[in-house]
């Protein structure tokens, strides 16, 4: 038996938009330590990796760990079903061939569920090895969100580098060039609007706008990410999720040819 | 001209 309730049903609505554009499907692997998910986008350039600690849900329940596959699209729709304020539980039998999901109203007034077939996928796990970071960036989501859009207007790709002055983002195409640079951030009142660098050594990499434009589609999931690079390895979007958790995007770099 | 590398080059299936 499996059972996850999510006080804050919301969370995994916008865990589901933080997915769904660069996933078609994905397994959903459930152990008594939480939730994980591990997937490669459809062309191999990218992998997404979530995770939901046990601890995050208000009732958790593993009796057996269990691998679900899940069709994102169709967990999309459902999830499109509840209400932001609703509580979300997901459940499924051991062995089973579906899952179901049932939300709550605050008040209990109104309880719907709705069951979605599992799918059989290979599973295609990968080992990300440990690294010591020689750039680690945060900054504001919305100002990365707004980064990445406003650069993708110049060309397919992006170039970041960081320094200790600042991380400089830049694009170049056929209308001309786009350069933002920012500086780390001196005094700040709300540690989410910092702009906070740690560098070893200085590092410039080149990479595929679409991809970063995807990522920002968990924006909405914490007001700041982390950016961790090195040189010729791939990039580290990080997106923390509350109290619960965290979404990371790796991204592989564009190397000269 | 830059080449986009393919993740699993960096990180080894399991």
């Amino acid at each position: 038996m499996f059972e996850a309730r999510l006080l804050q049903g919301s969370l995994l609505k916008k865990v589901m938009e933080a997915l769904k554009e660069l996933l078609n499907e994905a397994a959903w692997d459930c152990s008594d330590a939480g939730i994980q998910l591990q997937a490669m986008d459809n062309s191999h350039v990218s992998l997404v990796s979530l995770n939901l600690r046990a601890e995050g849900f208000d009732k958790y329940r593993c009796d057996r760990n269990l691998s679900m596959g899940m069709n994102l699209g169709s967990m999309s729709k459902i999830l499109k079903c509840a209400s932001n304020e609703d509580i979300i539980t997901i459940k499924a039998q051991d062995n089973a061939d579906t899952v179901t999901f049932v939300f709550e109203s605050p008040d209990q007034d109104k309880v719907s569920d709705y069951e979605m077939k599992l799918m059989n996928l290979d599973q295609e796990h990968l080992g990300i090895p440990e690294t010591d970071y020689a750039c680690t960036i945060r900054l504001p989501s919305s100002e990365f969100a707004r980064i990445c859009r406003d650069l993708s207007q110049f060309g397919e790709s992006m170039v970041i580098s960081c320094t200790k002055e600042g991380v400089r983002f830049s694009a170049t195409g056929d209308i001309g060039t786009g350069n933002i640079k920012l500086a780390q951030s001196a005094k700040v009142d709300k540690e989410e609007e910092a702009v906070v660098i740690e560098m070893q050594e200085p590092v410039s990499l080149t990479f595929a706008c679409r991809y970063l434009n995807s990522f920002t589609k968990a924006t909405s999931l914490s007001k700041s990410v982390q950016l961790s690079m090195s040189p010729e390895v791939p990039l580290v979007v990080e997106y923390k999720i509350e109290d619960i958790g965290h979404v990371r995007y790796y991204l592989a770099p564009k190397i000269e040819d | 001209k830059t080449k986009q590398k393919s993740i699993t080059s960096f990180f080894t299936r399991k």
